[in-house]
């Protein structure tokens, strides 16, 4: 999950574990769409709106970032249908 | 609602249970699948019958890690279930991760409740952000008896198929807005140096560096409390906090309960009469613990652990100008906060008078 460099500081909280849990959210419920075969770097910017998207929708604060509240409700269970959108 | 608002376009729909999980007996299975649906047929003029054999219009299936459809699940946990849209083939199907622990109570997954989830999407309702919906996407154990549809819910599934004819139980509930002007309370606690502020089945937790209340339901977090409470308030020497409900009440230390509560309000001294406490407030100055009831207070000595002589008083000859009755109470920095319905007073412990009254919601900064 590219965490622009502006968050950096955040980036020591998550392990590589949890960055790609938290794509594989966005992916699940978000509509994050699949990088094509390492061709392209998703575009930061690309994964701070599928972020906006989720804490806006569970009333988090709205920053783009992956911050420890919104990664904990990441991790909560929950139904498998996306949020936003519909099935491929 | 999913995109283009998809619906059946039919109101008698079948559904089938393809297979059964191992948690549960089936008759365990075939009467919580049966029970999700009437939340659904209760509020509108759906009709849902079973067939054990060929194609329904609603497949029910239990399933791990990639289960046919290219949306695998994740093992336990995560991913509990999911379902899809109406529509032909696997429209309005419903997968259940058996990889979790599903049981009729709070000690697995209640399958009864994921699966009333799921057949709302199956019926064309995608998720709801009000944490007290049904449709809320993250999982809340809100009760194993007595479930009423929420409010948010019975619009949605309404808006696409319209009311049924009789509704069983018409009052559901609707989750609490912190800024309502009319906003009233049932109880207020600190605990651990956060605020826990009691409505219906909710609480908010309001974190004193944060602006923003986080609600949830009491269920949630305690399975085994009521689902509403009438008063808490917390012994911080003791790390405790308390919780009433009727003449019952529950000790806490953190989010744990402690071994051998309930109890009942009468051990603590009060008259085997006494149906509830509507208010409580710990003074930590003079260690002495206030019950508010009906239109009178008690004093409870938490180091003798017994009500004080001379109680009950009448609040309004003690705490004149807060009116004859107590919703909820808490205390702060020589201040005690009295709520009586959409009202807040601000009395100062000091010079024994209210100094200033304000809105209720204005707890919430609203």
């Amino acid at each position: 999950l590219p965490i622009s460099h502006e968050d950096s500081e955040d980036i020591d909280e998550f392990t590589k574990q949890d960055l790609q849990f938290a794509e594989r959210y966005l992916k699940t419920h978000y509509n994050l769409h699949s990088n094509p075969a390492g061709i392209m770097r998703k575009s930061a910017d690309t994964v701070a709106s599928k972020l906006r998207e989720m804490q806006s929708f569970f009333g988090l604060e709205v920053t783009g970032k992956l911050d420890e509240e919104t990664y904990e409700l990441m991790q909560q269970p929950r139904c498998g249908v996306p949020d936003v959108g519909e099935y491929n | 609602f999913f995109p283009r608002k998809l619906k059946w376009s039919k109101n008698n729909l079948t559904y089938r249970i393809v297979n059964y999980t191992p948690d549960l007996k089936r008759a365990e299975v075939d009467r919580a699948i049966k029970k999700a649906f009437k939340v659904w047929s209760d509020v509108t003029p759906l009709n849902f019958t079973r067939i054990r054999s060929g194609t329904a219009d609603i497949m029910i299936s239990f399933g791990i890690k990639e289960h046919g459809d290219f949306y695998p699940f994740d093992g336990p946990s995560g991913l509990l279930a999911h379902a899809f849209p109406p529509g032909p083939n696997t429209g309005g199907d419903a997968h259940f991760d058996d990889d979790e622990l599903w049981s009729t109570d709070s000690k697995g997954y209640n399958l009864f409740l994921v699966a009333a989830h799921e057949f709302g999407h199956s019926l064309g309702l995608e998720h709801s952000r009000d944490p007290g919906a049904l449709m809320f996407p993250v999982y809340t154990y809100t009760g194993n008896t007595g479930f009423l549809l929420p409010d948010d819910d019975v619009q949605g599934i309404q808006e696409l198929y319209g009311a049924g004819d009789y509704d069983p139980n018409p009052k559901h509930p609707k989750t609490p807005e912190k800024c309502d002007a009319n906003l009233t309370l049932d109880g207020i606690t600190d605990l651990r140096g956060e605020m826990m502020i009691f409505k219906d089945r909710f609480f908010w937790r309001l974190h004193p560096q944060m602006v923003d209340a986080e609600l949830v339901q009491i269920k949630s977090f305690w399975p085994e409390l009521p689902s509403k409470v009438d008063a808490a308030y917390e012994n911080p020497i003791k790390d405790h906090v308390f919780m009433f409900r009727g003449r019952k009440f529950w000790a806490l230390n953190g989010y744990d309960i402690i071994e051998g509560y309930p109890k009942k309000i009468y051990e603590l001294g009060f008259p085997k009469n006494l149906k509830a406490i509507d208010g409580a407030v710990h003074i930590s100055d003079t260690g002495k613990t206030l019950f508010f009831t009906g239109n009178k207070y008690w004093s409870y000595d938490e180091d003798t652990q017994a009500l004080e002589k001379g109680y009950p008083r009448l609040i309004e000859e003690d705490f004149p100008g807060i009116g004859d009755k107590v919703d909820a109470v808490y205390q702060k920095n020589g201040y005690m906060y009295f709520f009586n319905g959409p009202l807040q007073f601000e009395y100062s412990i000091w010079s024994k008078r209210v100094m200033r009254v304000l809105n209720t919601n204005s707890i919430f900064w609203c």
